[in-house]
Formats: structure tokens, sequence, C-alpha cells
């Protein structure tokens, strides 16, 4: 099934 | 001093509901002109809620200073489980609160319950999300989402979506079997809530883990529509729309190894 995404790579800490 | 009164406990009973087994501690943000906003990440940082109380959501709402209620939604869910649906409530917080007031009203009889529950300093980190531009929207039943991700969960713990600009696939392949359900875009002219809305730029294929598709669905209480914006490989947002408000979701998609 793919392996899972995190946001962290798309979002950042403010 | 914080007091905001619901006409009604619902509201409050079924969001924390929908994101109690995704998030444990929450924080609360409470402004006068922003009413209560929540943003909380899952721990395995995949899952993002983000929440936003209008003061509209609210009958009454004053917030003197800016307060943030550092809370564990086990222990808040066991205190709204109190109160009945068609009750007022009313969270009331001190300017540098210990505790938060949570307060039940019968409409009808003389009855008031209290409850105090404690706060937490709660150590969380905020992350910025942009306005994002999607490839395709799909606005749907919430009902009619929860189902198909109830159901396609049973045959793989991954759910592929397809969207064109016509109808919506969704697809699981697992140990037992495949099944694909496919609705197409149309209106409902008696019903609109019943309608089935796809905006699209681009198509778009997506893969995302039943087990947080499954989550989500949890806030199809809440509205009776959801609106979900899917890109290619960019994390999916889900929304469910609130009187006054509203409960996001953003959800990191899963990758081809």
């Amino acid at each position: 099934g793919g392996t899972q995404g995190r946001l962290d790579g798309f979002f950042k800490v403010s | 001093m914080l007091e905001g009164k619901f006409e009604s406990a619902s509201l409050m009973k079924r969001l924390v509901e929908a994101i109690k087994d995704s998030v444990k501690l929450c924080n609360f943000n409470c402004s006068q002109t922003k009413g209560i906003t929540l943003q909380a990440i899952d721990d395995s940082r995949v899952l993002l809620i983000s929440l936003k109380l209008d003061p509209g959501c609210f009958e009454g709402f004053r917030c003197d200073k800016n307060l943030v209620l550092g809370l564990d939604l086990e222990s808040l869910s066991k205190v709204l489980k109190q109160g009945n649906n068609e009750d007022y409530l009313t969270l009331i917080a001190e300017d540098a609160p210990d505790n938060l007031l949570v307060v039940f009203e019968d409409p009808k009889k003389d009855r008031i319950s209290e409850f105090s529950l404690k706060l937490m300093d709660i150590d969380s980190d905020v992350l910025s999300i942009e306005d994002m531009d999607h490839d395709c929207s799909i606005t749907l039943p919430s009902s009619d989402f929860a189902k198909v991700a109830r159901d396609m969960r049973t045959l793989s713990e991954s759910l592929q979506i397809l969207v064109t600009k016509d109808s919506v696939k969704f697809m699981a392949s697992g140990p037992i079997g495949t099944g694909s359900v496919i609705i197409k875009a149309h209106t409902d002219l008696k019903d609109g809530k019943e309608s089935i809305k796809i905006d699209l730029n681009k198509s778009v294929n997506v893969t995302f883990g039943a087990k947080y598709l499954n989550d989500i669905v949890k806030a199809s209480t809440l509205a009776e529509t959801v609106t979900i914006k899917l890109t290619n490989k960019i994390p999916a947002l889900f929304e469910f729309k609130l009187q006054g408000g509203y409960l996001r979701y953003y959800l990191a998609p899963k990758f081809d190894e």
C-alpha cells in the first residue's frame, strides 16, 4: 500500500 | 474572562467525539474576535485538525483577554457526556485559568449541572498552512463519503481516489480481493445537499491511509456535506462547514515506494 507521507514535509512549524 | 454559551450542547459533544480519537491533548485558543480556534496534529504527524468556532457560533460570547485552554479531550468528552444534547452549554474560564467551568442548563426544567475541568500546559507546535490551490474540489453528502470510507476499509488499509471531470472513483485492493465505488456529479434539484459537485482543474490520483479517512468521517455528524480538495502528491483538505465556522482535516497522502 505505499509509504505514508508526513505533514511536516509540506507545512512549516510557525 | 471567557464566557461562551452554545444554544445546544450537541455541537460541542459532536465536535469532541469527531476529533478525540485522532488527538488527545489540544490547546483551545479563545479571543473576542476569532471565537475559539484549535489546531492539533496526531501523534503520527499525518493528520492535522483545524477547528474554527466564530463568535457567531455561540448564543453569547465574550472573551476579555486572549486565552489558551489546554484540554485533555478524553476528559472533556467525559464531562460533555453528562449533559443532554438539548441543554444549553456554557464554557467559563477566568483570565488566568487553572480550570474550565462547563455548565449545562436544561431548557425546560430547572436543572443546572456544573463541572470543573482541570486545564493543562500543552506544548504543541503550530504548523502554518497557507491557502493552497488544489487540482480538484468535490462536495458530496458526508454520509455517502462516510459509507465509502468505512466499507472500503474492510478490504484494504489504503484507499485510492481517482477524480476525472465528472466522476470520482474510490478503489481498494487487499488480501481478499478488490473493490471500487464510482460516484458521478449530479445536481439534486429537490435537495441541494444531496448533490455531488466536482470542480476539476486537473485529474487527480491519490492514495490515503484508510485508518485516517475513518477518523475523518467521524465528523459527518457535524455537517450534511463534506468538501474534499485534492492535488496529486500533496495533503488533502476535508472540510465540514459549521454554522459560522468549520472543522477541517489535512491528511498527508501515501506514496508509491
